[in-house]
């Protein structure tokens, strides 16, 4: 009764959902059940971490990453910067399966989910150009800048490197970390 | 991010990831999600696990392959992914993050670090619908 299974990562329910309905209900393959699970997750936006209108980046643009892997085959398909495209799992299902590369980055997976007939549409949304407009308003904090001037924790880019820093300093593995609950990958 | 592991009727294990990144992050950065052994691995052999948290530090460990190796030495799937996660904080104290582990045979755990707690989903004919379920970090 331990199998079949579906589990994922923080309280998706509905992704968690769609995915037992189709490995179980539907008797489709775990390939399957990952790839249904994921996507519910980019259509419902999940947490605003998963998706289209979530995460902007510094320029305020919404890429996508994803990647899918059948662990009897040791096949697997994965895409990253995905840029202007919905479906990132489904992507890199189709990378998984009409491809022998494992991973498409940018631009170029973009061209390349446009030739499998995947439509090309903005990920920006009111929600992820407001959130990016306040970031901007708030100076810009917080980022992932270190040893550069301006001061990244205060300031705005364009950054350039700040060469008072000693080499010592820079090697320094001290890290500090801005990911949560809500911010994550 | 969206880190998932499913094993189906016929025992086909496999693993998948979607996700935005991290907010605010240079243009051009990519996180742990799709690169297999750091964000999710599988192997049928097995079994699978998924991570999530902070990608910059995720992919330096391979925290997904690490708990599907420590499943392979015997070791269950909750302390497997603990060891992944203690091998990240080992040089990252503050680090953030979780990992879902699955054993072929459906035994799964999950481990975590940085947060008060970590939810994750999961279903099977046991418990009949889906459930949330929560475990300490270490």
């Amino acid at each position: 009764e331990k199998v079949p299974v579906v589990i994922n990562t923080w309280p998706f329910i509905n992704a968690t959902q769609s995915a037992w309905n189709t490995v179980y209900l539907k008797k489709k393959s775990a390939l399957d059940a990952v790839e249904k699970g994921c996507s519910t997750c980019e259509d419902e936006q999940c947490d605003g971490t998963v998706g289209f209108g979530g995460s902007p980046d510094e320029s305020g643009e919404t890429t996508l990453d994803a990647m899918i892997m059948d662990g009897m085959t040791m096949n697997m398909g994965a895409v990253a910067a995905l840029r202007r495209v919905k479906n990132a799992i489904s992507v890199a299902r189709y990378v998984l399966e009409h491809t022998q590369h494992s991973l498409l980055v940018g631009d170029l997976a973009t061209q390349f989910a446009l030739s499998m007939g995947f439509k090309e549409e903005p990920l920006e949304t009111n929600i992820s150009h407001n959130m990016w407009q306040n970031w901007k308003e708030n100076d810009c904090q917080p980022n992932f800048w270190v040893n550069v001037k301006p001061d990244p924790t205060k300031s705005c880019g364009p950054y350039t490197p700040d060469t008072n820093i000693t080499r010592r300093h820079k090697n320094d593995p001290k890290h500090r970390s801005i990911f949560s609950d809500k911010n994550h990958d | 991010t969206i880190g998932m592991i499913a094993i189906d009727t016929a025992g086909r294990i496999a693993a998948g990831t979607s996700t935005n990144g991290a907010k605010f992050k240079i243009p051009g950065r990519v996180g742990d999600s799709p690169i297999p052994g750091a964000g999710a691995y599988a192997d049928g052999s097995v079994g699978a696990a998924a991570a999530t948290g902070d990608g910059d530090v995720m992919m330096r460990f391979l925290p997904s392959y690490l708990a599907v190796e420590e499943m392979r030495r015997g070791t269950s799937p909750s302390y497997a992914g603990e060891l992944a996660i203690r091998r990240i904080v080992t040089y990252y104290p503050d680090f953030v993050g979780a990992i879902v582990v699955l054993r072929k045979d459906g035994e799964y755990g999950a481990a975590c670090h940085g947060l008060q707690s970590f939810q994750f989903s999961v279903c099977n004919s046991q418990l009949g619908q889906v459930t949330v379920q929560t475990v300490s970090c270490v």
